[in-house]
Formats: structure tokens, C-alpha cells, sequence
């Protein structure tokens, strides 16, 4: 085989016989710095404010951006039960679920710090028409597309950003 | 006899191939765990690249909110397109710098810029249907699109490269061990008025060789021909990450500058090599083309992933 | 729901979704 690398494409090498061709302004570039920072994930959002202060937070947030939520219980005051219209228009007005149903729940992690859970709880539609049971098998029961969810958690993180 | 073997060998590899990419659907590329990034089409284009960079990819599917539908493919032609649209109204800055990704198609538009195709396949079609769409794709990749079994709205599940595609036949089919014939003897080399450029070229000049020809690379040389660098259309990347959009004077010899230090280098062979090597270089390595060169280096022409392609599906 | 923290004013956020019988983790990005 004859396959190889050319010398002079790689970068180091590149780089020297530029600055030994004498060009002024070879020396004023530098090579991008690829940092591979891998991106550090949490699960949802983490607050060390008051347990309650967060739950109002959240509820002025969801208020805001017009959702509605299920009156909580008694016992379970850390969770809200989130219905979220998502309204886009529809191509021959097929009847797409336009209600989008949401967890979230408020875990404390250790004393003073406290995690905001979003779980995605299905759809429902306005009209009140029932969904189609899903035909489909069990194996193809996954193909579920996360991104109107992640989007509607952005607008509400957004919100509870802006708000703090 | 001997060559009378090997173009049988040949032959009947070649069926082999095609049997197996018949056999395979586009969901079996995929690995059992991978991730999908995906960008809103309200973010800001300079946001963009900065996610692109960080995550080491050079494309990501736009997903649109307003429509709850994806909204094609951010490649680098779409930064080539910024580049020229800002190089002919250099008084457009502002307008530039706060450039959202959905109003790429305006700058498409503006410059008069081909679009790009917006062709898709269901992840479980035959993989030989998706390899044939993306032949004649141009932006060279093809999203997997099914269908959320609720909503009935649109899951980009991920996208499909020519080079993603090559390494899996280079990695599950042995028969690539058996291409044996040079090259040379294929007719699948670019040969002839190939695009090219010296170090002391302009890049903005390079940058119009790569919008025009519709091509991914220009090869570099020197005053005797011989390859010495490659300009990539990746490279715009890092050239408007510099912000170097003020200073498309510079040349692509200094632009290449810009490059990272995890750059492999540019691949390349001889019209003697044969494809079960070029395979076999593509399975270890991230090779994006091969340049044909003769033994004094002298560049004699191209061989992309996609020519490779095309001649397992469509050769002999 | 998974996030990441906020850099250069735009959010990341991800969730790991079964496709079939294999596993994509869906990342979106969006300006803040």
C-alpha cells in the first residue's frame, strides 16, 4: 500500500514552514483550541433556595407562560401535574395531540439542596378526541420524539432563569 | 489468467456488497447507544458554531419550534454562504453577527446559492436505497426521519455520512478484503481540470473554488504541482470562529493556521493502491478523501468517499 | 430531563429516548 499522510498538511509542520517563510502575520494566528470540554450533565435543575420559595417559582413560571396544572394533594404538595398546550399548525388539519402533559417534581438531594424533576407524561388533545390506541407493536411502541418536550422545559427554564 | 481473476474477484465482491447492503437497513448502522445534537433554529449562527466546535461535529440537523418540525441540515456550505454573503456587504456586520440559523435560506437566497437538498429515508429501508439517495445528495448526508407514533410528527433519529457507510462495509463485509485491482484501472479517479491553489492564494478565492466546483476540498501545491496542503470546506469552521471574517485577505496558507493540533492530516495514495486498502484506511482512520499523487508527490487527482461509493454500488 | 449548565447564553438540554432496541440521547440546543 501506498497510503499515506502528507507531511506539510499536518498542523505543527504546517505551522513552522509558515513562520519560516518570514510571513508577518503568520505569527498573530493561532489554532483553535478543540477543547473537547465534555459536557457535564445534571438531572433537571438544581436550587438550594427554600423548598416552598421553589415550588412558587416554578408555579409563577408555569402561570407565565400560560400552562396548567392539576390542584395538588394534600400529601403530595412536591409534585405538579403540568397540561401545556403546544399549538402548531397542522398540515390538513390532521388531529395531532396539542396537549402536552408534564412531571414535575421536587427532590431533595442532601440538606439545603434540592433537585427540580421534569418527566415527559404523554399527550392529550383539546378537542377531547380520544388518541388513536397505538396499533403498533410493542417494539415499535419507541418512536417517541423528545424535542417538544425538551423544548417546552427550555421555555420554563428560561423563564425561571429570567425570573430569578 | 491472473487478471482474468481478479477482475472475477472483483466482480463477485462487488455483488457481495450489494447483497449485503440490500440486506441491511439504515437502522443497523446505528450504534445501540448514540447521541443526537440537534439546534433550534432561533439560535444565533455564531451560537451555533461555538456548539458545533465544542461537540467536534461539522453538521447538525435545526429543529423549528414554531412547526414542531426539523428544518433540515446546518453544514459548512451554509457557513461558506455567510462568508460570501458578508464578502460582497461588508457594511452587513451587524446584520451578520446576529444572524439567526433560520434565516440561513435568506443568505442562500441573497447569494444565489444553490439549496441544499432536503432528501430523507425511514431508518428501516433497505441501506442500498439510503446509499443511492446519497449520491445524489449534496450536502452528502441523509437524515433518518420516522415518525413519532403519537403526535405523528417528524424524529430526525440521526444522519447517515458517506463516510459513516463506508467504514460499516468496511467493518462487516470481508469481501472488501478482495478488491485487488489498482485503481488506476477503475476510471473512478477525478483527473483533469481539477480545482486547485497555492499557499499564497487569497482563502475568500479558495472559498469561491469551493462554492462553485460544489466540492469539499481544494488541493494546495506548490510551482511543480506537488501537493504540500489541502483547504477543507470544514476549515471555514475556524475561520469565522476567529472572527476572521474581517480579514478574507489573508491567505489560505495563514487561514490553515487556524486549524487544531487533532487535525490527522490529509490522505493520500497512488493510482496502484487498491480499494481493499482504501477501505481498510477508512475502518482505522477518519478519512474524509484520498489524493492521487505520483511518487514525486506530484497531485495527479482525487478520490472521494463518495466516487468510492458510487463505484461499489453502481461499478462494473 | 437532562441539562447542562448555561454557556454563552444557550441551553442544553437532553433525554435519553429507547428507538427500537437502541438507545439515542436527544440533545437540544436553544438560545436562552
Amino acid at each position: 500500500s501506498t497510503v499515506a499522510i502528507l507531511p506539510t498538511s499536518l498542523p505543527q509542520i504546517h505551522r513552522a514552514n509558515l513562520l519560516a517563510s518570514g510571513l508577518p502575520t503568520a505569527a498573530s494566528i493561532s489554532p483553535l483550541v478543540n477543547k473537547k470540554s465534555k459536557t457535564k450533565w445534571h438531572f433537571g435543575i438544581r436550587s438550594r433556595s427554600y423548598p416552598l420559595d421553589v415550588m412558587g417559582e416554578i408555579y409563577i413560571a408555569l402561570k407565565n407562560l400560560g400552562a396548567e396544572w392539576a390542584k395538588p394533594s394534600e400529601e403530595d404538595l412536591w409534585t405538579i401535574r403540568v397540561r401545556w398546550k403546544y399549538d402548531v399548525s397542522q398540515k390538513n388539519n390532521e388531529v395531532v395531540p396539542d396537549l402536552m402533559k408534564i412531571v414535575i417534581q421536587l427532590f431533595q438531594i442532601e440538606t439545603n439542596n434540592y433537585l427540580v424533576d421534569f418527566k415527559f407524561d404523554g399527550w392529550e388533545n383539546s378537542r377531547g378526541i380520544p388518541l388513536p390506541l397505538s396499533k403498533i407493536t410493542d417494539d415499535e411502541m419507541c418512536t417517541f420524539s423528545a424535542y417538544p418536550f425538551l423544548h417546552l422545559t427550555t421555555r420554563l427554564i428560561m423563564e425561571l432563569a429570567v425570573n430569578s | 489468467d491472473s487478471i482474468e481473476a481478479l477482475d472475477m474477484e472483483q466482480k463477485l465482491s462487488l455483488t457481495a456488497i450489494r447483497q449485503f447492503l440490500k440486506s441491511k437497513t439504515s437502522y443497523d448502522v446505528l450504534p445501540v447507544s448514540f447521541r443526537l445534537i440537534v439546534l433550534d433554529t432561533s439560535l444565533l449562527v455564531k451560537k451555533a458554531l461555538n456548539v458545533l466546535l465544542q461537540n467536534n461535529i461539522v453538521s447538525a440537523p435545526l429543529w423549528d419550534a414554531k412547526t414542531s418540525r426539523f428544518a433540515g441540515l446546518l453544514t459548512s456550505d451554509d457557513f461558506i454562504n455567510v462568508i460570501q454573503y458578508y464578502f460582497s456587504n461588508p457594511d452587513k456586520f451587524d446584520l451578520v453577527d446576529k444572524l439567526q440559523l433560520g434565516g440561513l435560506r435568506d443568505i442562500e437566497r441573497a447569494i444565489g446559492a444553490v439549496p441544499l437538498d432536503t432528501e430523507s429515508i425511514h431508518p428501516s429501508r433497505p441501506l442500498y436505497e439510503a446509499c443511492v439517495m446519497m449520491l445524489n445528495s449534496r450536502s452528502r448526508r441523509i437524515p433518518l426521519i420516522d415518525q413519532d407514533e403519537e403526535t405523528s410528527r417528524e424524529i430526525v433519529v440521526s444522519v447517515l455520512t458517506q463516510y459513516r457507510i463506508l467504514k460499516f462495509i468496511a467493518l462487516n463485509c470481508r469481501e472488501t478484503h478482495f478488491l485487488k485491482k489498482p485503481i488506476s484501472e477503475l476510471n473512478i479517479i477525478a483527473k483533469g481540470n481539477l480545482r486547485s491553489c497555492q499557499m499564497s492564494t487569497p482563502v475568500i478565492d479558495v472559498i469561491q473554488l469551493l462554492s462553485q466546483g460544489n466540492v469539499s476540498s481544494i488541493p494546495i501545491v506548490d510551482d511543480d504541482g506537488r501537493l504540500i496542503n489541502v483547504y477543507e470546506a470544514v476549515d471555514v469552521l475556524g475561520l469565522i470562529k476567529g472572527g476572521i471574517y474581517n480579514d478574507l485577505s489573508l491567505s489560505v496558507g495563514e487561514a490553515l493556521m487556524r486549524r487544531s493540533d487533532d487535525f490527522e492530516g490529509v490522505y493520500t495514495c497512488t493510482e496502484h493502491d487498491k480499494l481493499s486498502t482504501l477501505l481498510d484506511t477508512t475502518r482505522k482512520s477518519s478519512v474524509h478523501r484520498f489524493f492521487v499523487v505520483d511518487q514525486s508527490g506530484k497531485l495527479e487527482g482525487v478520490l472521494s468517499l463518495g466516487d468510492i461509493l458510487r463505484y461499489i454500488l453502481l461499478g462494473e | 430531563l437532562a441539562t447542562s449548565s448555561i454557556k454563552h447564553n444557550t441551553l442544553c438540554v437532553a433525554s435519553i429516548v429507547r428507538y427500537k432496541r437502541k438507545y439515542v440521547t436527544q440533545i437540544l440546543y436553544a438560545p436562552l
